[in-house]
């Protein structure tokens, strides 16, 4: 839907270890 | 003569080819904005401002609109009291370290439609000169950019590039009666290259949630 979405990310894996 | 030289042999190289993505023992959280325009076009803006046309002339108050580019701030007035002033109200995301004409619209345009089981995707760059580069330091001689007798450009800071992706459920049922329609759930997805052998992937959970209905950004009037 149109708009401004703000978005809260919460980054729970990575890699190269 | 008192001069050592370096006659230790390398033993060791890291050989890692895991592509995998690992768990973090702790998240990190940050905040993301994109704005879905009236025709679908999606846009990662780096900040916004919520403002106010000023009245009309039969008194009628001013309509609300999003600016990011602030350029256009003069042409609006602030939603909000600070003391006697009026003030605008800002969201930021993280840091995007945005340049050129992306930089003055402050935004950067995304691929792909802002639906359920749609990901929206863009590719940001941070230049080694730039700023706001987190490997740039101005006062370090090691890391300023300049050779050592500071006269000459020398790369020292790492330029790298971001492949950002929110891909959102297909499924957005849940117990809230706002699922899917005001708040997003789904997966965030950025992948590094430049400063590894091998690109770094960053994977965690977003829950977008539409914090404004205006379909246009940075309205003239």
């Amino acid at each position: 839907a149109p708009g401004l979405w703000l978005g809260r990310v919460s980054i729970g894996g990575v890699s190269p270890v | 003569d008192g001069v050592a030289t370096n006659a230790v042999e390398i033993s060791y190289v890291a050989k890692t080819t895991m592509a995998e993505v690992t768990p973090v023992s702790q998240p990190l959280e940050f905040n993301v904005l994109i704005h879905v325009d009236n025709t679908g076009a999606s846009k990662i803006l780096q900040e916004v401002y919520l403002m106010q046309a000023p009245q009309s002339a039969n008194g009628a108050p001013g309509s609300f609109v999003l600016i990011s580019d602030r350029r256009n701030l003069a042409n609006f007035q602030g939603t909000a009291m600070k003391g006697r002033e009026r003030s605008g109200r800002r969201l930021s995301s993280m840091v995007l370290g945005l340049n050129g004409a992306a930089r003055t619209n402050g935004y950067l345009a995304m691929s792909g439609q802002f639906k359920a089981g749609n990901a929206v995707t863009v590719t940001v760059g941070m230049d080694s000169q730039s700023p706001l580069n987190p490997f740039y330091h101005k006062y370090h001689p090691d890391h300023d950019n300049l050779t050592a007798d500071f006269k000459v450009y020398q790369e020292e800071a790492y330029g790298f590039s971001r492949d950002i992706t929110v891909a959102l459920n297909a499924d957005q049922d849940g117990a809230g009666s706002k699922d899917g329609s005001e708040v997003m759930k789904g997966t965030y997805t950025e992948v590094i290259r430049g400063l590894h052998r091998l690109p770094i992937q960053v994977t965690g959970q977003v829950e977008m949630v539409r914090v404004s209905t205006l379909g246009v950004i940075n309205p003239t009037t």
